[in-house]
């Protein structure tokens, strides 16, 4: 399960803008 | 030039292009309890985005983790707003393993148009923002 929530994450946050 | 939180109030996707106004935009939807929404949009961009650089098994295993945990509950937020042939379909997609890295993008429509008509424009008279301004 942990797994899954870190893929997730992972890939909610790879969606997300970098820092200017 | 002008301060990013004027930007946010231009558009759902300007807001959503800066890091503190992802920030502020979900702190509001915690409170109103739909921070998954926001969550799920951006999974579906992130599982767009993945798709070429991850191999097949990560997809699907990713494709997997967004059906249960955001469309497979009815009663979930996220769930709620998709229409059910949408949901239909990504659960083909999911259990037919025809992992597509086009499969949530409707879904992400939904949810988006849900937020460009509902959520965003209260979050702009929102105390949040307004404190923040």
């Amino acid at each position: 399960i942990d797994s899954e929530d870190d893929l997730l994450q992972e890939c909610i946050s790879s969606a997300m803008p970098k820092k200017k | 030039p002008t301060p990013p939180y004027l930007k946010w109030a231009e558009s759902l996707h300007s807001l959503l292009d800066d890091q503190d106004g992802i920030h502020l935009f979900r702190n509001f939807l915690k409170q109103e309890e739909c921070a998954d929404m926001l969550d799920f949009w951006f999974a579906c961009s992130g599982f767009r985005k993945q798709e070429a650089n991850e191999g097949n098994e990560k997809m699907l295993k990713l494709a997997k983790a967004i059906y249960k945990k955001y469309i497979l509950d009815n009663n979930g937020i996220v769930s709620r707003q998709i229409k059910p042939a949408t949901k239909s379909f990504i659960k083909d997609c999911v259990m037919k393993l025809h992992i597509d890295p086009a499969m949530f993008d409707q879904a992400q429509t939904e949810i988006q148009t849900m937020m460009e008509e509902n959520t965003y424009p209260l979050f702009l008279k929102s105390d949040i923002y307004l404190e923040y301004t």
